[in-house]
C-alpha cells in the first residue's frame, strides 16, 4: 500500500527540498522502494540530484499525459527513482492557473496520472514550490500526508498557519482522505537556546504531531547538493546523515492513513 | 539627497527582513536619518520590531491615500522610523494586480506615495516580499538601488539570475533610474569551505556589486526579533552587529546614484 507525501511549506529556504531528497535517500536504504517527484518550476531537487534541467522533458509531461512514465523517470544509483522537473512546468502551472476559473477538474491532473503508476512505489514523495499555488493544489489534492517541515526559528509557528489553512480547505473541497502527517523541527541548532525554545512552541502547537527526530544543522547537507549527491552518499557518519535515518524510522513506523 | 532602497530577492529565507531591520539600524547610529518600509505581507519586518500586526492600520493605507504619513510611521525608540505593515497590505496586492491589466498606472502607488515625504529622510530601505508581484514591481518602479543579500549556498547564483532579470525589465519598462545597487554575501559561514567557495563564484559573477562585508552566520541575528530588537540593541558586541556597522559604513561610501 503506497504512501504518498507532499513535503509542503508556504515559507522559503525551510527545507523541503533537503527533507524530500535525504528521508527518500533514507527510506530507500531501509529497502523501500522510493519515488521523489520534482514539483517545483525552479527544479531544486532535479539540481540537488545532479541533473541540468536545461533541455529536460519532465514531470510537467507526464502530468499533462504528453509522455509515458517510463520515458520521463530516472534513478538516482539504481537506489531510489525521481521524476525531474523541466523547463516546461513553469508554463503548466500558469496554464492551470488560468484555466483554473473555468475548469475546477484541473486540480486532479496529478492524481490521475500518479494513479497509474503508484503501486509501484511505497513511498512516493512530492517536493512542493514554496507557494500555494496550482501545482501544490494539485499534488495536495491528491497525496495522503503532508510533511511540514519547520525551521527552528523566530515565527515558526505563525509561518506555518497558513499552510494548514491551506491543507484545511483541500481537505475539505477536493480530498477528504489528506491531512497533516507530521511537522518536522529542521536547522535545530543544539548549542543555542532559541531552537529548543522554538521546539518547544512548537510541541505546545503541534502535539503528536511533531517528529521526536530534529533535523540539526549541519553543513554536511549543504554541501552534498554540490556533489549531486545525497548525504548517505556525500557524508554517510555526518550528523545530517544520522538524523535523517532517525527519521525515516520514525516515519516508517507511523501508522498508515485509512 | 535621499537615497532609496529596496532589499530584495525572490528566494525566501535569505535575510532579507534581517538585513532591512539591522543595517538601517547601523545606519541611524552613524547619524544617518532613516525609515524602514515593510512590504511584505507576513509582517516579518513589522513582528522584529516587536509590532502587533493584528489591527493595525499599515503602510498600505499610506499607498492608497487613506491615511497621512504622519498618522501611520512610527518611531523605534526614537531611533529609525518605520512603516509597519497591516492586515490589509494582502488585500491590496491583490486588488493590484487585478487592476494592472487594465491600469498600468497601477506600479507607480507607492512612488507618488513616497515623493512626498522622502526628503524627511537620508534612507527609504524596502523590505520586499520573497516575490516578483505587484508590490515588489512597485517598490522598485521607486527605488535608485537595488540590495539583494545572497545566501553563501549551493544554487545562490542560480536563484538571483531571475532577480537580475526582474530589476533589469522594471528598469526597461518603468524606472530607467533602477540600478543594482550592491549584492551582499550573507549567512557566510566562516568554518566551512562551502562559504568561501560561494562566495569566490559570486565575485567571478558580480564582481564590484558584491560588497566586501559578508554578513556572517550569527545566532543573536535569530534571537534579536524574539525580543522586538535591532541586534545593537540585543547583542552589540555580536559577530552580527559588527558585520553591520562594516556594511553600513561601506553602504555610506558607495558613490550615490545620479
Ligand atoms: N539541516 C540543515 N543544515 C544546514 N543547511 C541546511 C539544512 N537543511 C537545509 N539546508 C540548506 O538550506 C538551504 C535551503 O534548503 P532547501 O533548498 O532544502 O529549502 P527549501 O525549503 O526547499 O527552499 P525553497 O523554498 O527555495 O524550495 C540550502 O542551501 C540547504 O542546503
Ligand atoms: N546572518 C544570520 N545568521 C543567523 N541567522 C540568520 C542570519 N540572517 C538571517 N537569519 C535568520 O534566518 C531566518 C530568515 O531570515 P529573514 O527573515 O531575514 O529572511 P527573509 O529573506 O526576509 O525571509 P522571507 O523570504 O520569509 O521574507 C530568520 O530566522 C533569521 O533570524
Ligand atoms: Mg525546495
Ligand atoms: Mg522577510
Amino acid at each position: 500500500m503506497v504512501r504518498t507525501i507532499a513535503v509542503f511549506n508556504l515559507k522559503g529556504g525551510v527545507g523541503k527540498t533537503t527533507l524530500a531528497v535525504n528521508l527518500g535517500a533514507a527510506l530507500q536504504l531501509m529497502g523501500k522502494r522510493v519515488l521523489l517527484v520534482d514539483l517545483d518550476p525552479q527544479h531544486d531537487l532535479t539540481m540537488y540530484l545532479g541533473v541540468n534541467p536545461a533541455q529536460l522533458k519532465g514531470v510537467e509531461y507526464f502530468i499533462t499525459r504528453d509522455l509515458k512514465f517510463a520515458e520521463i523517470v530516472r534513478s538516482y544509483n539504481h537506489r531510489f527513482d525521481f521524476l525531474p522537473s523541466g523547463k516546461k512546468l513553469r508554463d503548466l502551472e500558469d496554464l492551470m492557473s488560468a484555466l483554473y476559473v473555468n475548469y475546477k477538474k484541473m486540480n486532479f491532473l496529478i492524481r490521475d496520472a500518479f494513479l497509474h503508476i503508484e503501486q509501484q512505489y511505497d513511498y512516493i514523495i512530492f517536493d512542493c514550490p514554496p507557494a500555494g499555488g496550482q501545482l501544490t493544489i494539485n499534488a495536495l489534492s491528491y497525496v495522503q500526508d503532508v510533511f511540514l517541515p519547520v525551521q527552528c526559528q523566530f515565527l515558526a509557528l505563525r509561518g506555518s498557519k497558513k499552510a494548514l489553512f491551506l491543507i484545511y480547505r483541500v481537505k475539505t473541497l477536493f480530498n477528504p482522505a489528506l491531512r497533516l502527517g507530521a511537522v518536522i523541527p529542521v536547522m535545530y541548532d543544539p548549542r543555542n537556546r532559541l531552537s529548543s525554545v522554538i521546539v518547544e512552541k512548537l510541541h505546545n502547537a503541534y502535539g503528536d504531531y511533531l517528529t521526536d527526530t530534529k533535523i540539526r544543522i549541519n553543513v554536511s547537507l549543504a554541501e552534498a547538493p554540490g556533489f549531486g549527491k545525497t548525504i548517505f552518499d556525500y557524508k554517510p557518519f555526518s550528523r545530517g546523515a544520522q538524523d535523517f535515518k532517525k527519521l525515516a524510522r520514525e516515519v516508517a513506523e507511523m501508522p498508515a492513513g485509512e
